[in-house]
């Protein structure tokens, strides 16, 4: 395969939350991420980017059998910060890059999001490290999104997983 | 140490470029990304959360002696595509948790959010995955936030490193 790649993964079963107009300063994130840790929730791409007029948004992605208590967490931890609004999108598939060549092999990202562009799904949030990158699509592209990443990084049968 | 946390580390010598505005809509990350590929110019922490009203924005982080060359990139590119703007900050320290525990310790994040505020820092960007969480915060910081993810997540001398 090329670049090192161990191979991509779709997760289907999972939820995304976004807390959005959160103000930014210190113990906003606490106040969220304490609470969903102490009741055992696994969170995982947390996403906040730069905050605009002191708002900032925190998105996550939570597996579907724990999004209930979840979101209902979020949801109150959401109103006595004051936030702007709580969204829950279901609807999602997470596609993952998984390989020790990323942080060696700088082309892979914007391959990534070129091979995606080509079938025309639209990346809604990316996340990346130096083993692995990310992008939320809808839930229905899925299939489509495993697949011309398999064929554009060449890969194996077993290296393409649906989940 | 605490939850399996194999280390701490901060990286002061690291900027951040902040694409702001880009129309919500496929290729457009690949437009930003594939260029920066192709100068070999390695990328970490690309982060994009959720669009509002078509437009998103897309940050991510690159070392300081590769700096210049990517804002080049990402002007032309950001121009091209109609972004509202492009920020460039080299003020800042990405601080880094890493090791195994992420993934079955769920309250590693709010604790780390938690211990960063506690001594006034404010997360600016936030990114993670099951090993590996990462916060930008203001480079004036960096001594302080080793200093207490150190003290709070009970890690030895080595452990907590600044790059
Ligand atoms: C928005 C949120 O991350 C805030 N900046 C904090 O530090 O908690
Ligand atoms: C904003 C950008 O990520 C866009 N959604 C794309 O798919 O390229």
């Amino acid at each position: 395969n090329i670049h090192g790649i161990r191979g991509v993964v779709a997760d289907t079963r999972v939820v995304k939350i976004s807390v959005i107009g959160v103000p930014d300063r210190p113990g906003v994130a606490a106040a969220l991420f304490v609470p969903l840790g102490q009741a055992r929730i696994k969170t995982d791409m947390i996403v906040q980017n730069i905050s605009h007029e002191g708002l900032s948004d925190i998105s996550f992605v939570v597996a579907q059998d724990e999004a209930q208590e979840a979101l209902a967490i979020i949801q109150e931890k959401a109103r006595s910060l004051g936030a702007v609004e709580v969204q829950f999108d279901p609807e999602i598939a997470r596609i993952s890059i998984v390989g020790g060549g990323i942080a060696s092999h700088p082309e892979i990202a914007g391959e990534m999001f070129a091979a995606l562009a080509s079938v025309g799904i639209n990346l809604e949030m990316i996340s990346t490290s130096e083993i692995k990158i990310s992008c939320i699509v809808r839930q229905e592209h899925a299939q489509k999104a495993l697949q011309i990443l398999h064929d554009r990084f060449e890969l194996g049968k077993g290296d393409a997983i649906e989940n």
